[in-house]
Parts: C-alpha cells; structure tokens; sequence
C-alpha cells in the first residue's frame, strides 16, 4: 500500500511535467 | 478505521509519513532491545567475578525483562505521543497549502467543460486558418493568372497602337474618316463619271 | 519569536522524547529490577545504567540524524516552511489531486492551451489581415482586366467601323 501511495504520488508530481513537454512539442509542431 | 495515505505529503517528502515513523520506531526498537542485551551480558560477565553471589542467569533474565517491559510500555506511549505531533505539526501539508508544482490549479481552475470549449475554440481558429490559408493560396493564384492575362491584354492594345504607328506614319492618322473621305470622293468621282458618260453619248 | 520551523520542532520533539523516555527508565527503577544485583555491586549498577542510557541516547540520535540525511528531511523541512509561510493568507482549503488524473492534468494544459489560442488568434488575424489585401489586389486586377478588355473592345469596334467604311469604298469600285 505504502509503495503504491509513493508511487501514485511521484506520478501526480512528475507526470504533468512530461505531458506538458509531449503537449508543448505537439503545439510547437503545428505552430510551424 | 479509515487510513489516511497522506499522499500529498507522500508527494512532497518522496515517502508517506506514516512509513518514515515506522522506520523510526522499528529503529529505536531495536536499539532498545539491543541495549538491554548488552546491559545483561555486561552484568552475567560481571557475575563471573562473584561464584558466591547466588544470582543466577534466569534471575538476571527475569530482572532484564521486567525492565524492558516498563520500558517498552513507556517507549510505545511515548512514541505514540511524538509521532502525533509530528504527523500533525512537521511532516504533513496544511489544508490550505498548494504544493509549487500544483500552482497551476489555483491559476487556472478549468472545469471540464471550459477546458473543452478552450479545446473546441482552438480547433475552430485551426480550421478558420487553415480556410484563410487556402484562401490566400487561391488568391495568389488568381493574382498570377491575372499578370499573365493582363500580359496577353496589353500585348494586344500595344498590337492595335502599333497599327495606328503605322497609319501614322503613312499619312493616315484617322482611317475611318479617310475611308470614309475616300468613299465620297470615288462616290464623286462616280456621279462626275456617269455625267461624262452621260454627255459623251449625247455627243 | 516566528514560530519554529519544521527542523526545529522535529528536533524538539525528539528530544523531548529522549528525555521523558530516560526519565521514564530512571535509575531508581532499573536498580529496583536488578535488584540483587544493586546489592552486590551499586557503583557498578550505577556504571552500567549510566552507560546504557547514553549509549541509547546516542543510538537513537545517530538513527535521527541517518533518517534525516536519508529523507533529505532538512532541506525538505525548509522548503516546506517556506511554502507554508507564503500560503498563510490562503483561508480556504487548497486544491487536492482528484486522483483521476486525466483531468488533474487539464489545468496544467490550460497556460500552454491559452498561449497556443493567443498565437492561433495573432496568426489568423495576421492572415485574413494578408488576405483582405490580396483580395484587394485581386479586384484592382479584375477591374483592370475589364478595363482592357474594354479598351480592346473599343478598338476592335473602331477597326469594324473602318472595315465597314472600307467594304462600302469597295463597293462603289463594284459595277452596279
């Protein structure tokens, strides 16, 4: 459970981030 | 008993609190039963010195877990007490703290549907570029067909301009009203050569 | 005095731990359980006691300070101060994961979704700017075209006019 709880809140912490990066390239791209 | 992950301090700290006083408590455990092993082995050493003390192993024993278990009563209650205050007062996030990488959701609280207009309202000015895009491609085109065809129209009037250079130049500036000159004078000349018909067949 | 940050009451707290845990495990009553032992020999009693207590002590501040340096506890008590101390005007409640996260990462979307619609807007209207003046440029063209043709129309007319005059000077060569 504990591992679980660490696990599922790094992600909240990290995972936006990399998303955005993805999102930005994606926008960046259709921008060009 | 409904337990409290503590996962927004989980995020913060990299581990939940609850684990972090564990580790703590497992720790001190250990220590102190270690402690207390060691205590009895320095006294049964001692006791070696003294055959005639009538205290036995089992006695020291006996004495050793009766300390430890006054001990571990008073470590437990003790430890409860500590780790509520620093469940409560050091390792945990007041309510009405946002985390630096959570800011975003105070800045920009969208609720699905404005996030989806926000969506929908870009792929519109998507689609409405794409159609001015096209447009203009359509424009520019038609904007070099008319250089060419404009090209071809003046070629033509300079085609005509060239003609009349040419009157000009041979004494004709206005050919209509030459030709029109030149068809009196012959209609004249007709009238004056049927009158010199007439006449020489009376002679 | 501001309030202790989170470094300190841990530390407080510890050792008000350490301290009422000594206390609780006086010596009169560790004596009182080797009792026999006490009898026999009080100073060394006392000795092992006295050792006991700050090799406990020690211990527990060594497993402190590894837990510590391990969790990165200081540095993280700090920062945590710090955000806490810049929320302390927030009353309300803050906002929490949802713990579905496709919409928990939608609001970090939005600022970069607010910029691609700020650029998408300049860009359109940089376009239908560009395009308003070519469709001025197309009619200008359109106008000029007609006004050739009309021009070559007129000229053709004038050239009909003179061919006319021309077949009727041709006609009066014609015998009757």
């Amino acid at each position: 459970f504990d591992e679980l709880i660490v696990e599922t809140t790094t992600k909240r912490k990290q995972w936006p981030k990399k998303i955005l990066m993805h999102a930005i390239q994606t926008m960046k791209g259709e921008q060009e | 008993m409904s337990v409290n992950p503590m996962a927004y301090e989980a995020q913060f700290f990299g581990f939940t609190p609850q684990t972090c006083m564990l580790r703590v408590y497992i720790a001190f455990q250990d220590y102190l039963f270690e402690m207390m092993l060691v205590v009895e082995s320095v006294i049964l050493k001692k006791l070696d010195g003294f055959p005639n003390a009538k205290i036995s192993a089992f006695q020291i024993r006996k004495s050793t877990e009766k300390f430890l278990l006054f001990m571990k009563e008073h470590f437990d209650k003790l430890f409860g007490k500590m780790e509520e205050v620093l469940l409560q007062l050091v390792l945990n996030i007041p309510k009405n703290v946002l985390l630096p990488e959570d800011k975003v959701h105070e800045q920009y609280p969208y609720t699905k549907e404005q996030f989806q207009a926000l969506q929908d309202e870009i792929d519109q000015l998507q689609q409405r570029y794409k159609a001015e895009a096209s447009a203009g491609q359509a424009l520019l085109a038609e904007i070099e067909e008319q250089k060419t065809v404009q090209a071809e129209l003046e070629k033509i009037l300079q085609w005509f301009d060239g003609l009349e250079n040419i009157c000009r130049a041979h004494g004709t500036s206005n050919f209509k009203e030459s030709f029109a000159f030149l068809t009196q004078n012959s209609k004249k000349l007709q009238g004056v050569l049927k009158d010199v018909e007439k006449k020489s067949k009376k002679l | 005095p501001a309030a202790p940050g989170r470094g300190q009451l841990f530390a407080a707290v510890v050792d008000t731990f350490l301290e009422k845990l000594v206390a609780a495990g006086s010596y009169q009553r560790f004596a009182n359980c080797y009792r026999d032992f006490y009898r026999l020999q009080p100073e060394l009693t006392r000795s092992i006691y006295d050792q006991f207590v700050s090799q406990l002590q020690a211990s527990i501040k060594e497993e402190i300070q590894e837990v510590k340096e391990e969790g990165n506890l200081e540095a993280l008590f700090n920062s945590l101060d710090k955000i806490v101390e810049e929320a302390k005007e927030q009353e309300e409640p803050a906002w929490r994961p949802s713990g579905i996260p496709e919409e928990d990462v939608r609001s970090a979307m939005v600022p970069y979704l607010l910029k691609h619609r700020a650029y998408l807007r300049k860009v359109l209207k940089e376009k239908e700017e560009e395009n308003r003046k070519l469709a001025e440029a197309v009619l200008a063209g359109r106008d000029r075209i007609a006004e050739l043709q009309r021009l070559i129309q007129d000229r053709k007319q004038a050239w009909q006019a003179i061919s006319k005059e021309q077949r009727e000077l041709v006609l009066t060569f014609k015998e009757p």
